[in-house]
């Protein structure tokens, strides 16, 4: 199973819709400081169900929203949706290909879809369980992370080999 | 639950030790239970050794030969258990050219069974992606994507 | 002892307003006293907005901007109370190639009534150094110095 | 005043004496990871008085001593010594140029010199104090303090501005 396509419309620094297709392999994503490189991966640990503001670097759930530039005005809505290659059946859902939805409103409520089809976060979460995704906290290195893991306690390095088995 | 732990850090300690000496060329490190022999509810400390060292403890260690450790960490856990795609955000900043160079040459010889996504100011690092993506705010606080070859 | 730190205060808030909106090419910065008025034992708070966006919180930055964020801090300071040398060990790692120029041309800047120490892994700030020592180990485990020139 | 020439001798990664010259411009130290450069600075901290493990990543004070490699011993004795020009008379000493030793033995034991005469840390703080050395918190930049400054309390930073004024 791999990811196929990313698209982006409304969250953080992405006021226009912008979509990507990721290699089987290796994808590099370059560019300026600040242009916007670790909000796609925000975006990605979003749309796969990611719920702490810490590790989205927020505040509040509706700070993901597009908040304006001085040339154009906050949205009010942001949306990103994946799409998966489940050729291989990981995904336990009868589908070659897999794309889940999220989308936020300016009170902070979330929509979730699965398919095309409105579902809860809880049956992304299990979704995706199986397959590793979100088992292996070790799969998504953000930006400093790396000190953050050398910097664990015993136990809590216990508790992440715990939780990929 | 004790046996099962034992096994897994067993494996996990392992692969550690295996990852750390082909991303350093050499030295040793390992993966030490603290309390040892408490299974049930010890914790895992690092140790590590770079090539000609003496010194063993994480923080007497570079910048940089703290990174490579986290990193032999990080994949000795994707070895045991992997996952289906691996976001990786410049990592290897600290990395000198050399360190650099072998990092990539673990990314490659994995990538027929992980899928990588790779954030990097690094050429080095561009040049061994399939697909390279430049991200630009031509208008200010308006990010954008560009699909990029060399 | 109130008026005194309000002096310094908004002396150091010029300056780092200052410094910010140079390093960053525009936007705009601040320190805030929190709470607000109490000179006696407030603390310092600091925002920082660049170019084109509109958000202000530290955390909402990018790593690169947060680096410049704090060097402009950092020199604030050292333009209110400097110090006869500064000791900088890869600071600029996280900057793109222009902000990384921006920061070198500050350095120059300074470097007539500051002296500066600067450990670095990158060519540019390597260029605008009158004098380069190469630290290697021959002998793993075992450092020499050697002086280098382009 | 500025500093002129450092000399290291059997502390952390050098157990050969390397000696430094300072541009009062600009000096770059350059190398591979764990080649020492770090270590150039920590001596530099060490010599003018640092005393908190912390800082200079160790856990007690003779883990600066050279603890041998794969083809040397560790050896009994660390040195450092610093030499600054004073023209403009900012050390409050009368001489034109000033060199501060200090040197650790395998019990732990410190000695400090100044131009050669032997004297108490204390001496080395309170000549430096003057200068703004020592009173400038953000004058000496580690690896990754800049994150740290960043994460600093409101009142941590409050502190930082008036030791220095
Ligand atoms: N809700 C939002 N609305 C608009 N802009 C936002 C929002 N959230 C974050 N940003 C902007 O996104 C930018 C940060 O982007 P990002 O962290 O992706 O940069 P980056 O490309 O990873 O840079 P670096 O190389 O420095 O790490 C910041 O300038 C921030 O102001
Ligand atoms: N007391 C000691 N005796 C011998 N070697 C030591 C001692 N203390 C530290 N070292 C060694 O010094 C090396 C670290 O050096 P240093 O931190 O200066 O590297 P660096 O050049 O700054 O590298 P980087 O670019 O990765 O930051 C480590 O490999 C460590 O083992
Ligand atoms: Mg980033
Ligand atoms: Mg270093």
């Amino acid at each position: 199973m791999h990811l196929k396509h990313l698209e982006i419309f409304g969250f953080k620094s992405f006021p226009e819709r912008v979509s990507l297709s990721f290699s089987p392999g290796i994808t590099a994503v370059a560019g300026p400081n600040g242009s916007g490189k670790s909000n796609i991966v925000d975006a990605l640990l979003w749309v796969l169900g990611e719920q702490s503001p810490k590790t989205l670097r927020i505040g509040r759930i509706q700070d993901v929203i597009f908040a304006g530039n001085t040339s154009r005005k906050p949205i009010s809505y942001a949306e990103v949706s994946i799409s998966i290659d489940n050729c291989d059946g990981s995904l336990r859902i009868p589908y070659s290909e897999v794309v889940i939805k999220r989308s936020v409103d300016r009170a902070g409520l979330c929509e979730y879809y699965l398919n095309g089809t409105p579902c809860r976060l809880k049956d992304i979460q299990d979704l995706l369980m199986d397959t590793g995704i979100g088992r292996n906290a070790y799969a998504i290195v953000g930006q400093g992370k790396i000190e953050e893991i050398l910097n664990q306690r015993p136990e809590e390095r216990r508790y992440v080999l715990e939780e990929a088995v | 639950i004790a046996h099962r732990f034992k096994e897994s850090f067993d494996a996990l300690r392992e692969r550690f030790k295996s990852r750390f000496e082909s991303l350093f060329g050499g030295g040793e490190a390992d993966l030490l239970l603290i309390p040892e022999d408490d299974w049930v509810s010890g914790g895992i400390e690092v140790i590590a050794r770079p090539p000609g060292r003496r010194v063993k403890y994480l923080s007497g260690l570079s910048g940089g030969e703290r990174t490579l450790t986290g990193i032999a960490l990080i994949f000795s856990l994707l070895d045991y258990r992997p996952s289906p795609f691996v976001v990786l955000d410049e990592v290897e900043a600290p990395l000198d050219e050399a360190n650099a160079a072998r990092f990539i040459r673990m990314l490659k010889g994995l990538s027929d069974r992980m899928q990588f996504i790779v954030v990097t100011h690094q050429r080095l690092t561009m040049e061994a992606a399939d697909v390279i993506y430049g991200i630009t705010m031509e208008e200010p606080g308006a990010s954008v994507a560009v699909s990029l070859k060399f």
